[in-house]
């Protein structure tokens, strides 16, 4: 099964 | 004083339309370069941003005093728009420390002015810093295909695998009751541009992606010929729709990965 990835594991805050 | 007057209401009002539905409540921030607007849905799983440069020829009048941020709910920003003819041009106005946006309508003819106010909102939203990178794979095609592709693997499971490679890009789904694939080839001859299929490789990607987020993507087909997907492994998607005459709107996915 795949896990959906969440926005802002990937984008960091600014 | 915030002032911008866009020849084609049209634009403006398929842009709401397309974000609507995943993105309620967004910030349009806006400055002497431009329009921006950036917001995650509520599941923090997708991301748009909207770029619409003051210098562009869609807008007829930009003027932008100082920075400002405009909180509103697109729900009700998109039935405002709906009071708009689509040949209407359209000026958005507000003040320097605006509690509302103020919407002007002018038909074409010029014998009808609208004028509608809608409160603005604190809106909470964090930025985030999206890096400008290259990515492994870009496919470019037509957007309807683009539409038809995830409209017609919804019908079969929830999420598709896309497959970048150098002959071109497979879209793949498996389902409990079925499973489908659709194959598109690289096709750079065609006459029309807009028509052509291109695949700029760097390295072959394979990444999975949530369908109900594509789909909801894909909403925004209408303004554009063409749509490019930019994928890097293990790496949101980004689907970018260009804006004629005013920049692009672009979402970003985060990627369905293996446990």
């Amino acid at each position: 099964t795949n896990k959906q990835g969440n926005i802002t594991e990937f984008f960091r805050k600014q | 004083m915030f002032e911008a007057k866009m020849l084609q209401s049209s634009v403006l009002k398929k842009i709401i339309e397309s974000l609507k539905d995943l993105f309620s409540d967004a910030n349009f921030d806006c400055s002497s370069s431009g329009i921006t607007l950036q917001d995650m849905d509520s599941s923090h799983v997708a991301l748009c941003y909207l770029k619409l440069r003051s210098d562009e020829e869609g807008f007829e009048d930009y003027r932008c005093d100082r920075n400002i941020t405009l909180g509103v709910n697109l729900v009700l920003m998109s039935k405002i728009l709906k009071c708009a003819g689509n040949d209407d041009v359209i000026t958005l106005r507000a003040e320097d420390e605006p509690n509302i946006l103020t919407f002007i309508f002018d038909s074409k003819n010029g014998e009808r002015v609208s004028k509608y106010d809608i409160k603005l909102m604190e809106i909470d939203s964090e930025l985030l810093g999206i890096p400008d990178t290259e990515y492994s794979c870009v496919v470019k095609m037509p957007s309807h295909e683009f539409q038809r592709i995830c409209s017609n693997l919804s019908q079969l499971g929830d999420s598709v695998t896309v497959d970048c490679h150098k002959e071109g890009v497979d879209f793949k789904v498996a389902g409990e009751q079925g499973s489908g694939a659709i194959k598109l080839k690289q096709n750079t001859t065609v006459d029309k541009e807009e028509d052509q299929v291109s695949v700029e490789l760097n390295e072959a990607v394979t990444q999975s992606f949530a369908l109900k987020f594509l789909c909801a993507f894909t909403k925004a087909t209408s303004l554009s010929d063409t749509v490019s997907l930019s994928l890097t492994q293990d790496t949101p998607i980004v689907v970018e729709y260009p804006i004629a005459q005013h920049g692009y709107l672009r979402f970003y996915l985060a990627p369905k990965i293996e446990e």
